[in-house]
């Protein structure tokens, strides 16, 4: 499965 | 007032060529210390960020921050039109919505310029977060694109495993399987030709080649190329542009289903 980038990182 | 000037053209063309296969627009932030670029590509699964210091450049002037969306289609199509040793200004008015490139030749006998219109777009910040990775690889970034091209042949995905001994990439598939070990290199002649590896535990993660194939695009920027990489979080492929900044890619690793 691919995860997106959004997941790991937090928006600011 | 915004104004960004760079000696050579090839510089811009290759951080162009660098992002333009991942991103189809983007928003660069300028303020007194340079240019950012963040953006996610199409598909939200890897993260590109440039950072281009002020210093770096020839000339730079930014009265008030401003934030150009560019279509970076358009933009490639412009950077065309500039000759390698052309001399490249980026300017804008505050609150405007173009852009001028100007090109200007060596001996300043040519000078043209190509506006460009910005668009507004929708722009969502990551805050990424400082982290220690359990493993950094410095390595050749020519050796790392060629590693990702023949790999990619194999799978759609590519594990990597870094120990102490070296970092070894792998992947399998309907035609068999390849690995490919690189060591630790002893002794170069060359810094760039060198292999490093920083480890404070082994990792082994699995990675999409169609994106890491994207990153190798910035290859030209940098003769090394730096991969830092921790369990369960994010790789970071990461090229510097000397005097100049640097570019780098987040990518989720592949989990098991």
């Amino acid at each position: 499965m691919q995860p997106t980038i959004a997941s790991y990182f937090q928006k600011s | 007032m915004f104004e960004a000037r760079l000696i050579s053209a090839t510089i811009l063309k290759k951080i162009l060529d660098a992002i333009k296969d991942l991103l189809n627009e983007g928003t660069f932030d300028c303020s007194d210390s340079g240019i950012q670029l963040q953006a996610m590509d199409n598909s939200h699964v890897s993260l590109v960020s440039l950072t281009l210091r002020s210093d770096g450049f020839d000339k730079f002037r930014c009265d008030r921050n401003i934030s150009m969306g560019m279509n970076l289609g358009s933009m490639a199509k412009i950077l065309k039109c500039a000759n390698n040793d052309d001399t490249v200004t980026i300017k804008a008015q505050d609150n405007a919505d173009t852009v001028t490139f100007m090109f200007e030749s060596p001996n300043h006998e040519k000078v043209s310029d190509y506006e460009m219109k910005l668009m507004n777009l929708d722009q969502e910040h990551l805050g990424i977060p400082e982290t220690d990775y359990s493993c950094v690889v410095r390595m050749p970034s020519m050796e790392f694109a060629r590693i990702c091209r023949d790999l990619a042949q194999f799978s759609e995905s590519m594990l990597i495993c870094c120990t102490k001994e070296g970092v070894k990439f792998s992947a399998s598939g309907d035609v068999g399987s390849a690995n490919v070990k690189l060591a630790q290199t002893s002794s170069v002649d060359k810094e760039e030709e060198a292999v490093s590896i920083e480890m404070q535990e082994p990792v082994t993660l699995t990675f999409a080649c169609r994106y890491l194939n994207a990153f190798t695009k910035a290859s030209p920027l940098s003769g090394q190329v730096q991969l830092s990489m921790s369990a369960d979080v994010p790789l970071v492929v990461e090229y510097r542009i000397q005097d100049l900044g640097h570019i780098r890619y987040y990518l989720a690793p592949k989990i098991e289903d």
